[in-house]
């Protein structure tokens, strides 16, 4: 339930995560 | 130009996700280019909100008292530049209609004498050249062009103009003047005690009286990281020295929401700049 009510986004991680 | 229509699509398949069921929709429209569109839908309390395609149809909150359950097929992410993007007709015709749809409702604030060339194009596209021979005076009078009707003869000024343009040119015509509007491709959060817009390039605050000037800018190459804890909303700027940026929502649900608008959009901003673009990789 803790973890429903919490969220996170890495806006510049995510550039790593693209598939190169 | 056909006009919108509703289509109801029910599944007999309690397991069915949001994904089987937008894939069919797109299939059965014919859609190529996915990734701008999403399923939108009334939740139990009254708020429209984005069908998640992770999830099973039946586990999200659909209003239930409709049967069957009812959902808009609708763009939910905006290019950055309609030209260089919307590559099929199909996607550029269903943005067209919604953008104008948009303009029509004053959703997308559009000054008079912009609206005016908008509807010109609007009208070239459904009824291709002006053709004084058979355009008699009230040709438009029928038409949804503008809040109000009595703007015949300076849209058609303008259409005469546009001689030659076929419907998809006259379209896309449309959409490159009105992607300039402030209000164009922008998720307005309202109810949070600051307003707050997610677009293709990043995060904007606006004061609620004005939703067109944003008092602060955070564009996606600032910005380190977004997330909420309950009804906290929180964005760390890329710059250690700045102030982190907090709000609050008035429910958990918004902040879902406003977080995975800000997945979506960002997902496409990285992806345009790739040298292999969307396009290229379909």
């Amino acid at each position: 339930l803790r973890q429903q009510r919490m969220g996170t986004y890495g806006v510049r991680a995510a550039w790593r995560r693209l598939p190169q | 130009m056909p006009e919108p229509i509703n289509v109801t699509v029910t599944t007999m398949d309690p397991k069915t996700t949001g994904k089987q069921l937008f894939d069919h929709v797109v299939n059965i429209v014919g859609l190529r280019e996915v990734w701008f569109f999403g399923l939108q839908y009334v939740d139990s309390r009254g708020y429209s909100t984005w069908l998640q395609l992770n999830k099973k149809v039946t586990q999200q909150d659909v209003k239930k008292e409709k049967d069957p359950l009812q959902f808009k097929f609708r763009a939910k992410f905006f290019p950055e530049d309609v030209s260089e993007e919307l590559i099929q007709e199909i996607t550029q015709r269903l943005f067209f209609l919604q953008v104008k749809e948009a303009i029509l409702k004053d959703e997308i604030y559009c000054p008079t004498e912009t609206a005016v060339l908008l509807a010109s194009y609007a009208v070239q596209a459904k009824y291709g050249d002006y053709n004084k021979e058979i355009r008699n005076p009230g040709y438009l009078a029928n038409d949804r062009l503008l809040p109000q009707q009595q703007w015949e003869e300076r849209i058609q000024n303008w259409h005469e103009e546009h001689r030659g343009i076929q419907r998809e040119g006259s379209m896309m015509d449309y959409l490159k003047i009105a992607q300039d509007l402030e209000m164009y491709g922008v998720n307005y959060f309202e109810e949070t005690e600051l307003c707050l817009g997610v677009d293709a390039l990043g995060l904007n605050i606006y004061e609620h009286d004005d939703k067109l000037t944003p008092k602060i800018g955070f564009p996606w190459s600032e910005i380190r990281n977004v997330s909420f804890n309950d009804k906290k909303f929180v964005l760390k700027p890329i710059n250690k020295k700045a102030p982190d940026f907090g709000f609050y929502a008035p429910h958990l649900r918004v902040n879902k929401q406003i977080l995975a608008l800000c997945m979506g959009n960002h997902e496409l901003y990285m992806r345009r700049r790739k040298p292999d673009t969307i396009e290229a990789r379909e």
